[in-house]
């Protein structure tokens, strides 16, 4: 998997 | 997207429209931390300055921040202006700064790239899994709540309880993982499972909630 920010989440 | 992601915002933003109504329709914000709505203010404007950047998402991603954004400065309105004779900063007395230099230091040590906007929001992150503790702390100091902002905290808690299927659904379906996101999130929704337990033996029973002496 890949390790990065969800930043499409709330 | 996926359902859990979705229930999860709707439940965030239906937590939000109960803290309005509460406060609309008794004119009053007794037995609301102005601590944890102001963090929340803090939370809200460090992790949506991404959209002052440019960085689109959806028109979803955009009108939710912008909501959040509007309503949590409301919030703080009604409080501190409108409403303001009916708080009583005397049983509010958590002291923030044990929340907001630790989460600082954390999103210092802790982001995914060091500049500015990575550091910021991280903070947000960090911050927000720990901002509902000045209002948690007043639940425990009072020992009872009104039903309807035990269905504000409810609400609440649900939002990140959540988001962790959310993120098990994106591990297998797109093989990302958040863990900044995860631990905060799996701290924050730990915070409410106290206040849950009584909620659930409680208050949807109908009793009122109340705290053992």
């Amino acid at each position: 998997f890949r390790v990065r920010g969800h930043k499409d989440e709330l | 997207m996926n359902v859990f992601r979705l229930l999860g915002d709707l439940s965030h933003l239906a937590s939000i429209l109960i803290l309005l109504h509460k406060i609309q329709t008794t004119r009053s914000c007794r037995g609301i931390s102005f601590k944890t709505q102001a963090l929340y203010v803090v939370v809200f404007l460090t992790r949506y300055l991404d959209l002052f950047l440019g960085d689109w998402v959806s028109l979803y991603n955009t009108a939710m921040k912008l909501f959040f954004i509007g309503s949590s400065c409301y919030i703080l309105y009604l409080m501190k202006l409108r409403f303001r004779p009916t708080h009583d900063p005397a049983i509010d007395t958590f002291r923030v700064e044990y929340l907001v230099g630790p989460s600082l230091i954390l999103a210092l040590i802790f982001n995914y790239k060091y500049t500015l906007v990575e550091i910021l929001w991280a903070f947000s992150i960090y911050l927000e899994a720990v901002a509902i503790m000045p209002q948690l702390f007043m639940l425990q100091r009072t020992g009872e709540a009104e039903t309807i902002t035990t269905h504000y905290l409810a609400a609440l808690g649900a939002y990140r309880g959540l988001y962790i299927p959310n993120w098990i659904y994106r591990y297998f379906s797109d093989g990302t993982v958040d863990p900044i996101a995860v631990i905060a999130g799996l701290v924050q929704t730990g915070l409410y499972l106290d206040f849950f337990y009584v909620y659930f033996t409680r208050v949807l029973q109908g009793q009122k909630f109340e705290l053992p002496a």
